[in-house]
């Protein structure tokens, strides 16, 4: 299974329709500080059923929509769309390409599709046990895992080893 | 699950004793899990000697020599149940090329099977990538994503090919 | 000792948000205690938010802007009471090329009364300092000093220079 | 009043007697990883008077002496002498130069000299009161000390204002 596409739509800094193609094996990111890299990540972990605020930088859910610029007016609702290549049936779904979209509204509404099909978090989240991707897996790495995986406190630790297990 | 549990710690052992050498050219790493305790609760210990070095503790590592034990954790997690997909942010950040090349050098082995996604400020980084796409924010506040290739970043990232020349 | 810190907060105040304006191009900052509370007590509470974007919790703020907004307070700070040697260790990781440049640009003029030490892998760093120091370990973990030049560094740091050209 | 040199003997990853002069103006440091860069600026803190080992990244006071590699044996004392130039009388001591020594012994005992008279440590962190250069002060900054400054706790932040008022 890879990942195909990546798509936001008021999402943090994307307030408009933004495409992301991934291909086989390595895509580097670049670009100066404060430009959206990070977000970026942040959107995948979301769409893949992250609501941990502490991890996606916020403190109300509602910071993960558009808050606007000084140019640009905020925005009502945050879309991201996650499409993979299924074809090797890592998840064995029966569907050769899976592509799941999750949204947030202002009113604190959410919704959650798989292939268009509106389905909980729940199915989300279950879908993607077993492959290593659930958002607290070790498929997402950020600098301060460093100090995560080698501190005294070793419950985050064992998370890792059991997620591994 | 306690069976599970201790042959999953063994096999990351096995990989991390190995990861290890190969990212730090010798030296030698173990973790393993803290005596008389059951092996559910018990807190998993690491222990990493860079080669030439005594044994000291994680602590007592340098910036860098602790960004790559935890990476060299990290792979050997990851070769015991690969996930799909790998996305890292800047965890090159800490370390010096010579490091940075042999980080890269495992990536690229290991992205035959996983697809990686690299957020990064490093060129070498860059130029190991197969796709490179750029994150601007020409509006202010307001994230785009363009395709680059190795000679224009330095008009993603100012500065960034004059600055590191 | 109220009053000294009220004064304190508020020199350190004026100073942040010429700091801070001059790092981040534009946008502003501010720090304030935290209300009806002894100020002795209190805490301080730190506004950011640069150029074109809104006010955002310091936490959305991405990596490097979270470095260089403390940058900017830890030299507010110095400038009420400079202290006579300043000595960072990797401060600049995190920062984009162009966000090196200002920072250094802001050390050099400090560097008139205060001694800076600067611990880097960064080149732009490199170039900028009047004498440069090479930490060596030829024989496996015992360190040694000594001089360089700006062409000798790609020995010193190995593949810094063809690495990041 | 500035650095002039930095002497080391037996300190961390320095068995060899070690000088490192200071000029004014902008040094840099530079060196692979684990070589030994911040191992200086732990010996700079320590010959001040920082003795928290949680600041100095070690766990026993005794981990400061060089603890032998595989081919040198430990050696018994850890020694750092700094020099100041202090013709401005920053220290109204009434000296021009200024030499202060630390030095710990395998057995715990402790010693601390300034210009080559025996004193207590009480009286080289007193010297110091006031010119910004108390172990915790300030003028010693890691990248660590980004999230600490920035981070909802805010009593390490206000340890840093008073210390400037
Ligand atoms: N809800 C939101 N609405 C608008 N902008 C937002 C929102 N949330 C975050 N941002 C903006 O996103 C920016 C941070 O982006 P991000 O963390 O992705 O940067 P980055 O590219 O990773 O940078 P660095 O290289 O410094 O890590 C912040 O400046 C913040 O203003
Ligand atoms: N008491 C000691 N005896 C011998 N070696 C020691 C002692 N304490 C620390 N070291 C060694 O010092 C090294 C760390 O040095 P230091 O932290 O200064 O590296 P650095 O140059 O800052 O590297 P980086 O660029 O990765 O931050 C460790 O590898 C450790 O083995
Ligand atoms: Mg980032
Ligand atoms: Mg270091």
């Amino acid at each position: 299974m890879h990942l195909s596409k990546l798509q936001l739509l008021g999402f943090k800094s994307f307030p408009e329709k933004t495409n992301l193609v991934f291909k086989r094996g390595i895509t580097s990111i670049v670009g100066p500080n404060g430009c959206g890299k990070t977000n970026l990540l942040d959107a995948i972990r979301w769409v893949l059923g992250e609501s941990r605020m502490s991890v996606l930088r916020g403190s109300r859910l509602e910071e993960i929509i558009f808050a606007g610029t000084r140019d640009f007016k905020p925005l009502g609702m945050a879309e991201v769309s996650l499409t993979f290549d299924n074809h090797d049936q890592t998840v064995p779904s029966g569907y050769n390409e899976i592509n799941i979209t999750r949204r947030l509204f202002r009113s604190g509404d959410s919704e959650f599709l798989i292939n268009r099909t509106p389905c909980r978090l729940k199915d989300i989240t279950d879908m993607f046990l077993d492959t290593g991707l659930g958002p607290s897996a070790y498929s997402v790495i950020e600098q301060s895992m460093v100090d995560v995986l080698l501190s005294d406190k070793t419950e985050d630790r064992r998370y890792l080893f059991e997620e591994a297990a | 699950a306690r069976k599970l549990f201790t042959e999953t710690i063994d096999k990351v052992r096995e990989n991390f004793q190995e990861v290890f050498r190969e990212l730090f050219e010798g030296g030698e790493a173990d973790i393993r899990l803290e005596e008389d305790t059951d092996p559910l609760e018990a807190n998993i210990i690491i222990k990493a000697r860079p080669r030439g070095k005594k044994v000291l503790s994680i602590q007592q590592l340098s910036g860098g020599e602790r960004a790559l034990t935890s990476i060299s954790l990290l792979f050997s997690l990851y070769l015991v149940k690969p996930s799909p997909f790998c996305v890292l942010d800047e965890v090159d950040a800490p370390l010096d090329d010579a490091n940075i090349v042999r980080f890269l050098k495992m990536i690229r082995k290991f992205s035959e099977t996983t697809q990686f996604v690299i957020i990064t400020h490093n060129k070498l980084t860059m130029e190991a990538a197969d796709v490179l796409y750029g994150v601007t924010m020409e509006k202010p506040g307001v994230s785009q994503i363009v395709s680059v290739n190795l000679d224009d970043v330095d008009e993603i990232d100012p500065l960034i090919q004059d600055g590191n020349a």
